[in-house]
């Protein structure tokens, strides 16, 4: 029960009502309604012995211990004081009732004591007049009244302070994440309200960067020390991830401030004094910026730009006769993304330079190899037959020459390799005589 | 060879050396797979001797050093299908192939012979050469590889000589001479291939380039060296295309 909320209405009778009183009774009722209301008491009946100022028997109404009117007698009784119908309102919402009698009830008409109504009432609390301790109206700007309490709220542009009570300029907070915006202080470019907490979270897709660019006009309050302004009463503190806090404060702006992270934090505190002009930014975001890929020997890196951003592509191709390497394994093409982290998603490759491979072998014949080296690109070869005895088809001598596409060619782009044909009929040794 | 010499090495590099059941003959090298040769070498009382009986030799001038080597494998026989001689009495188209089953490597002493245009005309008393390891003058089967040089004659004396042939023996059966061969050959005898040589080239050399090629397959003759007869030899020019037509085909 002691949990259970108060009734909001209930009746409360003298003993054996509607039958006569007892004598020498000292009764008393605490009667409660929830907090939020006043608790109002409504007599349906009151017939109790009259006496002046109600000596012999009465019904005292109290509130904290404060007696707030004592009841004896009769309606239109000469003796007492009667309730009549007007109801009893509490100023709060406890009311005690003590029924005293003394030690007789004169016969033979005896009286019946008391009836009585009491409900909850609602405060309205908005109607109320200002606490006279100067702690200023209930709501600073709005006040609803509601069944047992109230709230407060606040015109647009201003938001309901912790104290539910008190308003305070929008701080027009809350997350950015549009690629740009601008953030001032509340109400700029009027001076900055007393109280504030405002936070301003930007935070735009990762792989991009937020850079601040505060306007000229920028002022919060300072304290001059020999060390530079401090920042002990207003500031506006830049939260950076992985870096130490910076709190700004005094008249200069802090002009073009790059952040090199894709989310900051902004903290707009002011205390209850002093004075703070404001401030402004437009925040800007970039993409972040990889580095610019170190030359390829023997190849190129496409497209070729001044930087290379997030979600930029590069290529590699190798100049004509040079392969693509990585990891010690050729690879048929290349392409690298620039990450959100600022890296390369792949290590840049090397150009090596393609080789033919051995020539093949020529059937009667072999090669000899005239410039170049280990039958890289553009070395040149010559193919010959074993000669007197073979030739090759048409008796000249044939050079290849290793080709960008791995083969070797001959002078008119064949890769076919020549023929040795056998040479007929001309023995190495004549037959020779003098004698005729 | 009769009346001729011993070739030194290396100066007839395409003689061959042929062993048919013990029998000697000579062929030419004119591929690096193929030999060349008389029919009548390969086809005896009208059969095809046996691959595995003809044994191929060549790489040296002396008989008897090749006889002592391994005979090359030989994969093929091809006889001129036109070659139709069951009595000894008609030597025409008197020409075969043999392949072999490895693939020649030529140095000094192998080298293959030209072969001429189609039907190239063979000059009268143009000087060719026939070699051969057959019998020689003193009817003594050679040992040396043996050359002698001999003229081109005139088809119609070549025809006299054997119509003359046919008169001084007319119980032989002289064979018939064809436009598939010709003669060479000194009216006065002595010089003449013979028995043994049969298969061998004749060949003359073209002036331009001083290549020999491969004019003449020793063939036939009415005996060897005598005075008034010549040499018998297949005219390689008119099979040109048939020698081409059976390297390609097989």
């Amino acid at each position: 029960l002691a949990r259970s909320l108060p009734a909001l209405h209930g009746v409360v009778q003298s003993p054996q009502f509607p039958q006569p009183y007892p004598a020498a009774l000292s009764q008393q009722w605490d009667l409660s309604v929830p907090e939020g209301y006043q608790l109002q008491l409504s007599f349906t009946h009151l017939d109790i012995e009259p006496s002046a100022d109600c000596y012999y028997d009465s019904l005292t109404v109290l509130y904290d211990k404060k007696v707030l009117a004592k009841f004896c007698g009769q309606e239109n009784s000469a003796d007492g004081h009667h309730p009549g119908n007007r109801p009893l309102l509490s100023p709060g919402n406890r009311l005690t009732l003590v029924l005293q009698t003394d030690d007789t009830n004169p016969e033979p008409h005896q009286h019946l004591g008391f009836s009585a109504h009491y409900q909850a009432k609602d405060i309205d609390e908005c109607s109320a007049p200002d606490p006279e301790d100067g702690s200023g109206p209930l709501c600073s700007q709005l006040c609803h009244n509601t069944l047992g309490s109230y709230m407060c709220s606040c015109r647009h542009g201003y938001e309901l302070r912790p104290d539910q009570r008190t308003c305070v300029l929008s701080c027009g907070g809350g997350i950015f994440d549009e690629p740009e915006g601008t953030l001032s202080s509340p109400g700029y470019p009027d001076p900055s309200p007393h109280g504030l907490a405002c936070q301003y979270v930007i935070s735009v897709e990762p792989g991009f960067i937020v850079n601040l660019n505060f306007t000229d006009s920028f002022h919060i309050e300072h304290i001059g020390t020999q060390n530079g302004p401090s920042c002990l009463y207003h500031w506006l503190q830049v939260s950076i991830p992985d870096k130490e806090p910076q709190k700004l404060c005094g008249g200069k702006s802090p002009g073009l401030m790059p952040t090199n992270s894709y989310t900051v934090q902004l903290d707009y505190h002011t205390d209850w004094a002093g004075l703070s002009q404001g401030w402004s930014l437009h925040y800007t975001t970039q993409r972040v910026q990889c580095a610019s890929p170190s030359s390829i020997t023997n190849g190129r890196v496409t497209p070729n730009f001044p930087q290379y951003y997030y979600r930029d592509y590069i290529q590699v191709r190798c100049d004509p006769g040079y392969k693509l390497m990585m990891d010690g394994r050729e690879i048929k093409s290349y392409a690298s993304m620039c990450q959100k982290n600022g890296q390369w998603h792949l290590s840049l490759p090397e150009c090596h330079i393609i080789d033919c491979g051995e020539p093949k072998a020529l059937l009667n014949g072999g090669v000899t190899f005239i410039s170049g080296s280990q039958n890289q690109h553009l070395s040149v070869i010559q193919y010959h037959c074993n000669e007197p005895f073979y030739s090759l088809l048409g008796g000249a001598t044939v050079s290849y020459t290793c080709a960008a596409d791995r083969t070797w060619r001959d002078n008119l782009d064949t890769p076919v390799i020549p023929s040795c044909i056998p040479v007929c009929g001309q023995p190495t040794v004549y037959l020779s005589g003098f004698q005729r | 060879i009769m009346g001729g010499e011993k070739a030194p090495d290396k100066t007839i590099p395409w003689q061959v050396m042929l062993s048919v059941d013990g029998g000697r003959a000579g062929a030419m090298v004119i591929g690096d797979r193929w030999i060349m040769t008389a029919a009548h070498n390969l086809v005896q009382k009208g059969k095809l001797v046996l691959k595995e009986k003809l044994r191929v030799f060549m790489g040296d001038n002396d008989a008897e050093k090749l006889a002592k080597l391994t005979p090359l494998g030989v994969a093929s026989l091809h006889p001129h299908p036109e070659y139709k001689n069951p009595d000894n009495a008609n030597y025409n188209h008197d020409i075969a192939l043999i392949k072999l089953q490895q693939p020649l490597t030529f140095h000094a002493a192998i080298m293959p012979l030209c072969l001429p245009p189609e039907d190239t005309i063979y000059k009268t008393g143009q000087i060719g050469m026939v070699s051969g390891f057959g019998i020689k003058e003193d009817d003594i089967i050679a040992n040396k590889l043996r050359y002698i040089r001999l003229p081109v004659v005139d088809g119609n004396k070549c025809q006299a000589s054997v119509n003359s042939a046919k008169a001084a023996m007319p119980t032989e059966t002289i064979p018939v001479l064809t436009d598939n061969m010709f003669c060479a050959g000194v009216p006065e005898g002595g010089q003449d291939s013979c028995t043994g040589d049969s298969g061998g080239a004749y060949v003359l050399m073209e002036d331009s380039t001083k290549r020999f090629w491969a004019a003449g397959i020793v063939s036939w003759g009415v005996g060897c060296g005598q005075t008034g007869r010549y040499g018998v030899y297949t005219r390689v020019a008119k099979y040109i295309s048939w020698i081409n037509k059976t390297m390609e085909d097989n």
